[in-house]
């Protein structure tokens, strides 16, 4: 089973078009393994982006140096996962 | 469960799970629900269909849930709208006249490789699971397999893209099976494609900012149907053109339907705004099930009262 320990998923705010350009670029560098759960489209939609934990640091790096704002939207994913795959034992055990 | 009473609506299930709940609504409603096999996904299994219907040769509406495989409140809601549809007929005086007058069809797993994936290897899968020749990665996005606009910006070429738009139009099973329905059924008036998440409810196009020739209707129709959908929770949706709402994005469901000339064409994204994703916990599958259901309806009347 594919493991998502340590990936978080980041809510990104672009302030202007600058920087959405900068989110393209970064949406289209495939090795990275991005997952771009909602895309740069404009500064009025925040970009939701999951990111593998070998890349998480020099992303964050790269935002910041970029003067674009983020905040952690999940923590870490598998510990939802986790969380969600409990509650449906659970429920199916009801 | 040994009926669709027992079934839990407030959870999320498998493949073979949704499956069966199909059949027993079947069975538990011969004279109005059947199960139509439209094909079948690439790694063989069928693609159904529940058609709710009162008589022959009827116009129709078309519902499918979940394209994306890892969207599980779009499949759940799916499920519990079919189970709506069979409680209300006979009981909710409108929806008891469209199906006196329309056949609903609703594909409740449009994508089931990938949502049996999401449950066995990757809860994360997006798209289907076809391998790509030349390269490790599997898989097309089924919206942006459709033949409108297809290949032009908005989709990706790359086979390792959560957006790939596959080889060519129509290259995913998934979406050619409902391609050859809608061509052979001929009288579809409305088609409903849901996704989650983000609140929205989208109409075409998505491949170009032309506007649609019916935008004004479109749109005065969608603000209904998110006010109706508002009216239960609160929950606040967006709407308006796919490119013009979202993004850019070709190769899409429903530019391709309304082209063919299935004038109510829209697409859904359902709760939430972003604080889980793709794994929205069990107890939002009613609630958003319940308010989306709102909105639908308001689709469907309207697509009753304004025949064309």
């Amino acid at each position: 089973r594919e493991n998502f320990v340590g990936h978080q998923v980041l809510r990104i705010q672009p302030t202007n078009e600058e920087q959405i350009s900068v989110l393209r670029s970064l949406a289209e560098k495939h090795d990275l393994g991005l997952d771009f759960w909602t895309e740069p489209v404009s500064v009025t939609k925040p970009v939701d982006v999951r990111i593998p934990f070998k890349v998480l640091q020099p992303i964050k790096i790269f935002l910041l140096e970029n003067d674009i704002q983020y905040s952690i939207m999940i923590q870490d994913l598998q510990d939802l996962l986790d969380e969600e795959e409990r509650v449906m034992k659970t429920r199916s055990a009801q | 469960p040994r009926n669709t009473d027992g079934y839990d609506y407030a959870n999320y299930h498998t493949l073979n799970e949704i499956n069966s709940f199909i059949d027993m609504l079947v069975a538990e409603n011969p004279n109005l629900v059947s199960k139509i096999v439209i094909g079948q996904s690439y790694e063989g299994r069928p693609l159904n269909v529940l058609k709710f219907s009162t008589g022959a040769n009827r116009p129709g509406i078309w519902i499918d849930t979940g394209i994306h495989s890892r969207e599980w409140v779009t499949q759940a809601s799916g499920t519990w709208f079919a189970k709506k549809i069979v409680t209300d007929y006979g009981r909710d005086p409108a929806l008891t006249a469209i199906l006196n007058k329309m056949d609903i069809f609703l594909e409740i797993v449009t994508n089931p490789d990938g949502y049996a994936y999401t449950h066995t290897s990757n809860r994360m899968w997006r798209k289907t699971r076809k391998p790509n020749s030349g390269y490790s990665c599997v898989g097309v996005d089924p919206n942006r397999n459709w033949d409108a606009g297809f290949g032009g910006a908005g989709a990706s070429g790359y086979p390792c893209s959560e957006t790939y738009r596959g080889p060519y139009a129509n290259s995913e099973s998934e979406v050619k099976s409902i391609v050859d329905f809608v061509k052979s059924h001929g009288n579809l008036k409305a088609f409903v494609s849901i996704h989650s998440y983000s609140q929205m409810l989208l109409y075409p196009y998505g491949y170009t900012s032309t506007p649609c020739k019916d935008q004004s209707e479109l749109h005065a129709l969608a603000k209904k149907a998110i006010t109706d959908l508002a009216s239960l929770y609160g929950t606040q949706y967006t709407y308006g053109s796919i490119i013009n709402t979202i993004y850019q994005a070709s190769g899409g469901t429903i530019d391709w339907t309304y082209n063919q000339g299935i004038k109510y064409s829209y697409t859904f994204e359902l709760r939430d705004t972003g604080r889980y994703g793709f794994a929205l916990p069990a107890n939002q599958i009613i609630p958003t099930a319940q308010e989306t259901w709102l909105a639908l309806m308001a689709i469907m009347q309207h697509t009753y009262n304004n025949p064309y």
